[in-house]
Parts: C-alpha cells; structure tokens; sequence
C-alpha cells in the first residue's frame, strides 16, 4: 500500500 | 489529491508548455541548456516505467505521458530541429552530464527502499532530477542573458518545487503512513539549488541591473 502511495506522485 | 499537489503539478506542466511554446513558435531555444533537458527526458523515462505495471488514476497516466512526451519533444528540436538547433549555446552549454548521472545512479543501487529493477531506477530518478537544473543554471550564469520564457521556465519550476513540499507537508499530516525520507530529502536539495538561484537572480534584479 505504501508503495501505491509513494507512486500516485508525478 | 490536495491542492498544493494539483498547483505543483499545474505549475510543472505549465513550465514545460511555457518552453515547448517559445521552442515551437519562436524556433528558437537560446539560454536552454540541452543537458538539462536530455536529463528531465531521462528522469522522465526511468520513473514513468511503471507505466506499464500499475494503474493509479487516469490523471496520473495522462500527465505521465505528457511528461514523457513534451520532455522529449524539447530533446528532438533542440538536437534535429534545424532552426531551432541553430539558436542552440552549443559552446557556452558543456557541463559533463554524465557527472551527474553516475553518482546519481551509484547513490540509488546504494540507498534505495527496496532493491528491484524498477525501484532503483526511480529512485534514481528522483536523485537525478534534484540536480537536473544545474546546466541550465551555469549555462544561465555563463551566458548572463535571460529571456523572458527562459526566466518564467525557471521561476515555474522552482514554484512546482515548493508545492510539493507543501503538498507534503500537508499528506504527512493526513495521511497516517505518509513517511517518504528518499523522496523528501531529494526534493528538498532540488528545492534549495531553486533558492540559490533565486537569490542570485534576485541580487540582479535589486542591483538595476535587471533582467536583459
């Protein structure tokens, strides 16, 4: 989930 | 989504039309440094990779891809765009960019927070994209000749920078496990070269020297 979170960035 | 994000990613594509736009209509890119621009497309290329294995939102894909595609754009005019590649400071623009890549590429395989393909490459991404606006900076220095549009491209790029920082400042208060330390201290040094910048370009400014 962290993951997810740090990738929705451009 | 907040609004510090949606400003800061409004502000960074409007940095880049800004300079597609003098490149496209004016034909010229004089006071744009190549290296700087080879090194976005880069950045670009490694951290978008994910592209193809995980869907966050129709919003993130669509910018990806504008990204990618504007930043090298900019690349292909500059280097095969006749007109426009003759406006091009080829002597004034010689920083060594692979200085910057190595170290950057060395810094990722050493900390990164996990150590697969893709995340070493976005990491690296995020390395090399903190120090990508050093050619552009010597060559502004070197050249002592700002434009208008090459002026603006850096003012939206430095403002695209401190949003995100509030951005974060903002997640990092709302969101229970919003902890990124790479992504942060990265940001961060990309964040004061901007200040530096602005506090020359300023001094200039205040001096009457003004802007030519």
């Amino acid at each position: 989930e962290q993951d997810l979170e740090s990738k929705d960035e451009l | 989504m907040n609004i510090f994000r949606l400003a800061g990613d409004m502000t960074h594509l409007a940095s880049v039309l800004v300079l597609l736009l003098k490149i496209h209509t004016i034909k010229s890119c004089a006071g744009v440094s190549l290296r700087t621009q080879e090194l976005y497309a880069i950045v670009f290329a490694t951290r978008y990779l994910d592209i193809f294995t995980s869907f966050v939102s129709v919003y993130n894909t669509f910018m990806k891809l504008v990204f990618l595609g504007s930043s090298f754009s900019i690349v292909w005019y500059m280097r095969y765009h006749k007109a426009v590649h003759r406006t091009y400071d080829r002597e004034q623009d010689t920083f060594r960019h692979w200085f910057l890549v190595l170290p950057c590429l060395v810094l990722a395989l050493l900390i990164h927070e996990k150590f697969t393909f893709l995340e070493v490459l976005w990491t690296f991404s995020l390395y090399l994209e903190a120090v990508a606006i050093l050619p552009q900076l010597v060559l502004l220095q070197r050249t002592r000749n700002i434009d208008n549009l090459t002026g603006q491209y850096i003012f939206l790029l430095g403002g695209y920078r401190g949003l995100y920082i509030l951005n974060w400042i903002y997640r990092y208060f709302t969101e229970p496990h919003f902890v990124h330390w790479i992504t942060w201290i990265a940001g961060l040094v990309q964040t004061l070269l901007y200040a530096d910048f602005f506090y020359y370009y300023f001094l200039r400014f205040i001096g009457g020297r003004g802007v030519e």
